[in-house]
């Protein structure tokens, strides 16, 4: 564990609380994908399911447990306590143009053909594309909340610290994990546009408005 | 090395 992944997993935990606050305190799930939260509850139970065949700490599975548990209960207030909120006309993009794909990449390129290990990599290159029905629907109604810009921000700095955490690995441990690693660049790459524009305009103190 | 199976991050 280095100060990069920390801070990573940090700022994951942190979006994800953001989340969850925005729809309890405002009663309301606008402006938010339902896609993409389906896609990352997703990523969580395909991914963690060595919670129950590997230990690796008490840190690492505490982790796991709030990402599946968390992304299970967004998707009950969104679908079912807060349904009448849910902006579902915005909430547009087939899901099926990143499922399929991904699936099929997962079986053919991945570390060992095992079930487990095929979920795994299934879910990493998921999550890398997971964010897109968000950002599809932000950039289809133009403007997010505030609190929404702060959800992305938290949820795409937590990738591209995993990269700097990567780096430290590669260059003091001499580990490296190429579908993480390639997968992870492709996730960050995705936020660029949302990252310029949140530092061009939520950091100075105006809405998230993209330019006509 | 390069690990397979064994993932230690999340």
């Amino acid at each position: 564990m280095n100060v990069f992944r920390l801070a990573g997993d940090l700022s994951h935990l942190l979006a994800i609380i953001i989340l969850l606050l925005k729809i309890w305190k405002t009663r309301s799930c606008a402006g938010i994908s339902g896609r993409s939260q389906i896609l990352f509850a997703l990523v969580y139970t395909t991914r963690y399911l060595d919670l129950f065949t590997n230990f690796i700490s008490l840190y690492n599975s505490v982790m796991k447990v709030f990402f599946i548990s968390t992304s299970c209960a967004t998707i009950y207030l969104m679908y079912v306590k807060f349904k009448a909120t849910y902006d579902h006309n915005h909430d547009t993009f087939r899901i099926g143009f990143l499922l399929i794909p991904v699936t099929i990449l997962g079986l053919l390129i991945n570390h060992d053909f095992t079930p487990l290990e095929v979920l795994w990599t299934f879910s990493i290159y998921l999550e890398s594309v997971a964010i897109l029905p968000q950002l599809f629907m932000v950039s289809k109604t133009g403007d997010a909340e505030t609190i929404t810009s702060h959800y992305l921000f938290c949820l795409g700095l937590y990738r591209a610290l995993y990269i700097f955490n990567w780096i430290y690995r590669y260059y003091f441990e001499g580990f490296y994990d190429l579908i993480a690693i390639v997968a992870g660049v492709v996730q960050t790459v995705l936020y660029c546009d949302f990252f310029y524009l949140y530092v061009t305009r939520v950091i100075k103190g105006k809405a998230l408005k993209l330019p006509a | 090395d390069l690990i397979g199976t064994f993932h230690d991050e999340l």
